[in-house]
């Protein structure tokens, strides 16, 4: 199936947590 | 222009950036998808393709000077016209920010929460719920833009509408059923307009949006 | 031009990128990171700031005209030159490609390395060997890239060179001892040119090279 595909694509699934940690960070470094 | 080449693998929504760009501009281009011209996960491991394309990933492109670039969006960058660029730096640099918003803030939960519906990505039900709530907020920010705005940069289509259709593509058509989308009556207009354009209609065909959410394919 | 305002808190490796273009074009931004003019995690959750910029996220742009624009690269775009930008669309199409895989390619595998290392995020000792394995790679492309050019793009500094150096600046500094970046000569040289780039100095001061592996911080 042509969705198999789409696996091979690099996608960063935890980009959220991330995110989230790196807000979290900077905002008590600015607290 | 003679033919210009694009390598892909089928039903790439990031390689149907570059073609409706290029329906935009007139662009030919001769995608080569399948064997024996291009078989993904062999050709693009072969020094030849490495050479021109040092990561090996598609959608990679070649011009007929031979001028190659790979990335998406640099892709459908360099097939599009001045209007689908942005033609002034202020348009220009809104269509980027709008790019951009779609490979960070729209790609990874869409593929989150999709990927196990189409059984390519064990399900994980907490990170499902989180991908839901980030997709509900990024649905949030696009409504409130286009509450006054027939398309998200200027008064054409540019490529910032061309990227963010494509990157939305896969939730309106597997999970964003009439219950999750009703709040967002202004984006799903939006996104009807562009597929109602020829030259959306030229590379996606007719999209059957979701009308039951898939669940995870177990 | 009357003085733009860039909002970030300090040092935003993101915020460089706008920062340093800024240098090349002689654009006046006056950067707002620090009460009371702006505090990171309020401001930026006011109605005042999210009717400008409705992610909340920074860095986030304003101009003398009250145009605004969020997304780190289009606001080093806006105010970049053309030469910075890629001034045929060969040139623009090879920085937009570089831009792109910077935030693809680097910051993931870069922030899953150095985050543990700055008390970010949890040590997780499986996803930090894959990252590192991640970061060989990119500069495995990089180094083959540089071989025989100076810059990323074309002879001058480009956007290419600028959002590459600032997706970069935290492995060089925290992790890239000499044992990992040695098999990388061609990187390190263009890494350290871009440095001494007086444009660069002038935004990123003087910058360490990692002298010992930084280890996570328990």
């Amino acid at each position: 199936m042509a969705v198999d595909y789409f696996l091979h694509d690099k996608i960063w699934f935890e980009k959220y947590k991330y995110d989230d940690a790196e807000r979290r960070f900077y905002e008590q470094m600015n607290g | 222009l003679s033919p210009q080449t694009l390598y892909t693998y089928p039903e790439n929504w990031r390689a149907f950036k570059a073609l409706i760009a290029a329906q935009y501009s007139g662009a030919r281009i001769r995608v080569l998808s399948g064997p024996p011209q291009f078989h993904f996960g062999h050709t693009n491991r072969t020094p030849q393709f490495l050479q021109k394309f040092p990561l090996g990933k598609v959608p990679a492109f070649e011009g007929d000077d031979g001028f190659c670039v790979f990335e998406s969006n640099a892709i459908a960058y360099y097939v599009s016209t001045e209007e689908l660029r942005g033609s002034t730096p202020e348009a220009a640099a809104a269509v980027l920010q709008w790019v951009n918003f779609a490979d960070s803030d729209v790609v990874p939960p869409a593929s989150t929460w999709v990927f196990p519906t189409l059984g390519i990505l064990h399900y994980n039900k907490q990170a499902t719920e989180v991908a839901k709530e980030e997709v509900r907020r990024v649905l949030g920010v696009l409504d409130g833009h286009l509450r006054t705005r027939t398309f998200l940069v200027g008064e054409r289509v540019s490529l910032a509408d061309i990227s963010l259709v494509c990157a939305l593509l896969w939730l309106y058509k597997q999970v964003l059923d009439p219950a999750f989308r009703g709040p967002f009556g202004n984006v799903n207009r939006w996104f009807l307009t562009c597929l109602n354009q020829p030259q959306f209609k030229a590379v996606l065909g007719e999209v059957q949006l979701c009308q039951r959410m898939a669940q995870f394919d177990a």
